[in-house]
């Protein structure tokens, strides 16, 4: 795509499609947006994460996450123009630019590049990522049971053929340790999200026990401004909750590693829909889904700023 | 590449965790491959489970025969895939 103004928020893209916007949208957002290679893939792709910063020196920052189930499609759409939205609105909304004028935000917008490719040209299902490992029947990990938050517990299966299969070893997937290492590097994170289809639901931790989370309260609170900012464009309704009481015990998710690792405000998103659809949301609800994330999100990111820890 | 004709995507609705548990061995049945695209949780909420067009009828068959209610939430996979993919051909022509 020649020009992010003309490119098509509306459809899907394929990860090669994908890059190559990214390159259009660095150049023209330079100054605002730029884009880092923190590792690669198990087949060798780039995992990209474009930064947005004003400036400053290893400023408190947001992370946000897209796609680690590659066949959840509507991650790295909804991620796509949120990034839009994000270098459009700074200098006009003041909400937006008071934000940036603080913090900087990390968005790795096709976390699972290996896993996203093969559902475009091989199985439109897969949710894993593609490492083989000698030993294994099937191929693939699930990433989030593979972050260091009770590896290998309650919630995460040994099994390779599983769909919830949690991998030889904490952080082997080459896709996990490059967040693990990138994060704990740069050291000065305040958010880490995790977006995810599909249920409708905003998740805080624990997934892997049903411990609060000491700060359990407020972000009950402030999952609930953020359900309620996102609910008021379109009437979707969210529930929320920490993983384990609101949905099912899970073993090493990738938010109940950033909450142990000192990041507060850590969540994750399960996006559209209830179910008509699963994991095949039509892409005509891409713009909508992206307009009313994009609310319940920016709750979230203003929290972070204005509520320094 | 893989194709999905006649896979349908079920959505179960367990009364009590009983029928949680019935629903979650349906997973245990290796031979069935079932997917489950929403897991069985807790009683009330709404499990989603893709199953193949060569087992549909078995995996259904065990449902009514443990007494589970159902519906079909996507008739035939394939359709919408091919959807998804006509609407990706015809944007890139655009």
């Amino acid at each position: 795509e020649r020009n992010t103004r003309i490119f098509s928020y509306a459809i899907y893209h394929t990860v090669e499609e994908i890059f190559a916007w990214m390159d259009t949208f660095v150049a023209s957002n330079a100054g605002l947006v730029s884009k880092m290679q923190i590792g690669t893939s198990y087949e060798n792709r780039p995992l990209y994460v474009l930064k947005f910063s004003t400036g400053g020196n290893n400023r408190p920052a947001n992370w946000i996450n897209f796609g680690i189930h590659s066949r959840e499609w509507i991650g790295p759409a909804t991620g796509l123009w949120f990034a839009n939205k994000l270098a459009s609105e700074y200098g006009k909304d003041p909400s937006v630019t008071s934000l940036l004028d603080k913090m900087d935000i990390y968005l790795e917008l096709v976390t699972n590049p290996d896993g996203y490719y093969f559902t475009h040209n091989e199985n439109r299902m897969w949710r894993k990522t593609r490492a083989k490992y000698s030993g294994n029947l099937c191929i693939g990990v699930d990433p989030n049971r593979n972050f260091d938050a009770n590896f290998a517990g309650p919630g995460a299966s040994s099994n390779s053929c599983s769909e919830t299969y949690h991998g030889p070893s904490v952080n082997s997937e080459k896709e996990v340790k490059a967040i693990v290492d990138f994060v704990k590097g740069h050291g000065n994170f305040k958010v880490f999200i995790d977006m995810h289809s599909y249920s409708q639901l905003l998740l805080f931790p624990y997934g892997y026990t049903s411990t609060k989370a000491k700060d359990h309260d407020e972000l009950n609170a402030l999952s609930k401004v953020s359900t309620t900012a996102l609910r008021s464009l379109y009437g979707t309704p969210y529930v929320y909750g920490p993983i384990l009481t609101t949905i099912y015990q899970s073993s090493g998710s990738s938010i109940d590693w950033a909450y142990d690792s000192g990041i507060k405000y850590a969540f994750c998103f399960e996006l559209r829909d209830t179910g008509r659809y699963g994991f095949l949301l039509p892409a005509k609800q891409i713009i909508p889904t992206a307009e009313e994330t994009y609310l319940g999100l920016m709750k979230i990111l203003e929290h972070a700023r204005d509520n320094p820890y | 590449q893989k194709t999905f004709h006649g896979d349908q995507v079920l959505r179960v609705t367990a009364k009590n965790e009983a029928e949680v548990a019935i629903v979650r061995s349906l997973g245990e049945k290796k031979h069935l491959h079932v997917d489950f695209w929403s897991e069985p949780r807790r009683a009330l909420l709404p499990i989603d489970v893709h199953v193949s067009g060569e087992h549909i009828q078995a995996a259904k068959a065990f449902l009514e025969l443990n007494g589970l209610s159902y519906s079909v939430l996507i008739e035939d996979l394939q359709v919408l895939l091919e959807e998804e993919k006509r609407e990706m051909i015809a944007s890139r022509t655009e």
